[in-house]
């Protein structure tokens, strides 16, 4: 059985939020060290990857495995119903047909509970080695967010030139150019402003915005995004949750 | 023109 209590509906309702449109049908994987979730969205180019440790929960209990099928539109519409203060509690019997959510308001004895039917999901798993990247970079995931919405008016295309002292994102349209650059900075007022590279090898890389477009649905989940780039292989974009973490992979493109 | 990879391409199932 699961039994999974979050102190605020706030976090799965993010998490939720910020895979919604890129994929809709996905298998939470229950087990004792938290909830997974792996799914490829429809175009085959971005690849979404959640864990939800289970230190996330203040309260957990998963005693085997259990797979959750799950539409998230309609999780999406069930999960809106809760305040984001409210307790959240999952709960899920061994093979469930459906998986019941209990939201607790704290300020008053109200308790509101909903049940989601699942599906029969069959997604296949990706096999995802550790890698060591050409570059690591991390930077306010709020900045992140503004820099590619910005870039979007120009063109379908994000090139990302990392050096050892600076980022720059570049985008080229029909309609003009344009061009971000920021360097490393440390600020130890505030940390979560800093920015860091980690550089192996220079890289060039270029990414679908309308990918990218998706990925930054994750921004609240983080101050701080990490984006590990290699040229010519998938890029790995970063939210770290208190425990886990939500990671978007997303295929490259090149020049034929 | 530009060509858009897919993950498949890059990690296999099992």
């Amino acid at each position: 059985m699961l039994e999974g209590k979050f102190e605020e509906a706030s976090l799965l309702k993010k998490v939720v939020e910020s895979i919604k449109d890129s994929v809709q049908l996905c298998n939470f994987v229950c087990s004792e060290h938290g909830i997974t979730v792996q799914a490829v969205d429809d175009s085959r180019v971005l690849l979404v990857s959640l864990l939800i440790g289970n230190e996330v929960f203040s309260d957990y209990r998963c005693d085997r495995n259990i797979t959750l099928g799950v539409d998230l539109k309609s999780f999406a519409k069930i999960i809106r119903c809760g305040g984001n203060d409210d307790y959240l509690t999952l709960i899920a019997e061994d093979s469930p047909d459906s998986v019941t959510l209990v939201f607790e308001d704290k300020n008053s004895d109200r308790i509101s509970e909903y049940s989601l039917k699942l599906m029969e999901i069959d997604n296949e798993f990706l096999k995802i080695d550790d890698m060591d990247y050409d570059s690591v970079i991390k930077m306010p995931s709020i900045d992140f967010q503004k820099i590619c919405r910005d870039l979007s008016t120009l063109s379908e295309s994000l090139q990302i030139l990392i050096t050892k002292d600076s980022i720059k994102f570049m985008a080229e349209g029909e309609t003009g150019n344009g061009s971000v650059i920021l360097k490393p900075r440390t600020d130890i007022d505030k940390p979560e402003q800093s920015i860091t590279v980690k550089l192996n090898n220079a890289v060039n890389s270029t990414f679908g915005l309308k990918y990218i477009a998706d990925i930054v649905k994750g921004t609240s989940l983080s101050n701080q995004i990490v984006i590990k780039i290699s040229n010519r292989t998938p890029a790995l974009f970063e939210y770290k949750l208190q425990s886990g973490y939500l990671r978007f992979y997303l295929a490259p493109k090149f020049e034929d | 023109g530009i060509k858009q990879t897919q993950i498949e391409e890059y990690y296999y199932s099992f």
